[in-house]
């Protein structure tokens, strides 16, 4: 059980466990029920729920936004950030006219954890642990990168195809439940508008494509946008972002989320990486987790808005 | 739980192109156990890695041998670890 009686109460400048996490939600959901509901789109590998939170005033499939945190599980700023993500959306809807004017119109998905084994795994074995905890047949090595299993050139250069990588691609596209089970639900949705990945930390904006060096169609807008995002961002303490296609800025990189989602025709596909100034890494102390939530939310906001203002 | 005593990471930034490809080296090695927590982008782009205890000593002597500059970035890891858990623990309480 939570130590923690309301979200109000709630300490967001900790880290937290998955059981904590998990109450977190439900407390948010119990707390605001004509506004947050949670969906459980699946399960992980070692059967723990895959929670969605839903923000919505209502409607019928109305056009959505997803965002999403913690595919590399010791990426623990990612997750802080999201509960601080849902708490900030349920606080601002009704009071901050750019925030309100989208939930009135929009959705919102928020996946906090996306690979609840591997978090576990953190807290519990081993705190610098990054794939899935799914066995590999044939292999003493565990584990699989969530961000490499997707269907976009999978296999391809920038994954790897041995167990043993930090970047192990799995043994199909879409092996993994963690992946599968946001596929199976963005594509029943059909109406997702942008697809927003959070990682940390090397003070990234990418959008694609990760798997080849060819520009994406939506490329200009794609700069832009992001030019804007990382703006603002920057605006309230000065972290500086690069921003680019993931090719360019960062490696190639086959099988990630954000290409397969820009393939399926959601045109606003953005990953970003969290800070750190090259000092934690990933070990980015707890007091920094609200300064990094803040700004960061101002990078999305940026997005969400674009998307709002710009429907296709 | 495993634990990091004395591991170390190190940040590298390559400063031309014979850098940057021993750098690439170095990511295909598996026999110094590297654990890479920023990956081999570009020139002048930072390289971090986490380097055990047990093979520092020859990483270090492999990146001094090819004239390749570092830093230490965290000295050692399982200081920050034990603080990261004792700051858990007090706000638990």
């Amino acid at each position: 059980a939570s130590q923690h009686r309301n979200t109000d109460s709630f300490d967001y400048s900790s880290y937290h466990t998955l059981s904590e996490i998990y109450s977190f939600q439900d407390m948010l959901v119990a707390e605001n029920p004509n506004l947050v509901s949670k969906i459980v789109i699946g399960q992980s590998y070692e059967g723990r729920p895959l929670n969605v939170l839903k923000f919505s005033t209502g409607g019928t499939n109305r056009p959505a936004i997803w965002i999403d945190n913690g595919i590399h599980s010791r990426e623990w700023i990612t997750q802080a950030s999201g509960i601080w993500f849902a708490k900030k959306i349920v606080t601002d809807y009704g009071t901050d006219p750019t925030l309100t004017a989208i939930l009135d119109n929009m959705d919102i998905f928020l996946e906090m954890v996306i690979n609840p084994d591997g978090f576990y795994y953190t807290h519990t074995t081993n705190r610098l642990w990054r794939k899935t905890r799914k066995p590999n047949p044939g292999s003493s090595c565990i584990g699989v990168d969530l961000n490499r299993n997707w269907d976009a050139d999978f296999g391809g250069p920038g994954a790897s195809s041995y167990p043993c990588s930090i970047t192990y691609s799995g043994p199909s596209a879409h092996s993994e439940s963690e992946v599968k089970s946001i596929v199976d639900f963005v594509k029943s949705h059909g109406n997702i508008k942008a697809f927003l990945s959070v990682h940390s930390y090397s003070q990234l904006l990418l959008y694609p494509y990760g798997y080849t060096m060819t520009p994406a169609e939506d490329q200009a807008e794609l700069d832009s946008l992001a030019l804007k995002a990382v703006t603002d961002l920057a605006s309230l303490y000065g972290t500086t972002y690069t921003y680019g296609s993931f090719f360019d800025a960062l490696y190639q990189g086959s099988g990630t989320s954000i290409d397969w989602a820009y393939n399926q025709g959601i045109k606003y596909a953005y990953t970003l990486e969290q800070r750190d100034t090259g000092t934690y890494g990933f070990l980015l102390p707890a007091n920094q987790i609200i300064p990094t939530a803040t700004e960061t939310w101002l990078a999305l906001m940026a997005i969400m808005d674009h998307t709002y203002q710009n429907p296709y | 739980k495993k634990t990091f005593e004395g591991h170390q990471v190190l940040r590298i930034i390559p400063k031309d192109d014979a850098q940057l490809s021993l750098m690439k080296n170095l990511e295909d090695m598996n026999e110094f156990e590297l654990d890479f927590w920023r990956g081999v982008t570009g020139v002048s782009m930072p390289v971090d890695v986490r380097v055990p205890i047990h093979n520092l000593e020859s990483v270090k002597m492999y990146l001094e041998a090819q004239n390749t500059e570092y830093s230490v970035m965290i000295k050692d890891l399982q200081v920050l670890l034990d603080r990261e858990q004792e700051e858990m623990k007090s706000a638990a309480r």
